[in-house]
């Protein structure tokens, strides 16, 4: 489904769940909670946006069903951790990769993924400092590494 | 008709609030 414009803000989120409801679906479902607890703070009055998150709240509620016996689904603070995990595995690859003089569009990526997993963290309360940090590292790094291949520049 | 529609979106929303909590185990 669509992700209304006014609902931008929360696009890449939805879709680093869709990406992920093979690859590891406890990624996918707090990809979308956050998708849905941000959505409804932005705009819940206008029809699309009501119907999206509505589509989308079915889908959280079906997905919690599938996966109650899931500890990361059915306890957050394991989800909590799993979803921290996951960030910074990616964020750490990334910055291998970066630090190796490797530059490529998976890493790119993986910087991306890492700091809209880190955005996702806030469904469970305030970002540590530490974790402040990487999501503006790993967020400024995706885009200046980006810049750098499109314009044919080696990254410094 | 935009007093009954605007009804009709604060009730769908305090039933998505309601559905948000309910999935969080926060009621």
């Amino acid at each position: 489904m669509a992700v209304p414009p006014q609902l931008k803000a929360v696009q890449h989120h939805y879709k680093t769940a869709l990406e992920h409801d093979e690859r590891d679906p406890v990624v996918a479902y707090y990809c979308r909670l956050y998708a849905m607890q941000t959505g409804m703070k932005l705009d819940s009055k206008t029809p699309e946006c009501r119907k999206f998150l509505m589509k989308l709240m079915d889908q959280l509620e079906l997905m919690k069903k599938e996966l109650s016996t899931n500890e990361s689904i059915s306890q957050e603070i394991v989800g909590n951790a799993h979803i921290e995990n996951y960030a910074l595995k990616l964020f750490f690859y990334a910055d291998n990769e970066d630090r190796s003089g490797r530059f490529h569009k998976n890493m790119i990526k993986s910087f991306y993924t890492s700091s809209l997993l880190l955005d996702v963290l806030c469904v469970f309360g305030e970002l540590s400092e530490e974790n402040l940090q990487h999501r503006k590292y790993a967020r400024w790094k995706s885009t200046y590494i980006h810049n750098c291949l499109k314009n044919g520049e080696t990254p410094q | 008709t935009g007093t009954l529609a605007s009804s009709v979106a604060s009730a769908e929303q305090d039933e998505l609030s309601q559905r948000l909590a309910k999935l969080r185990d926060q009621i």
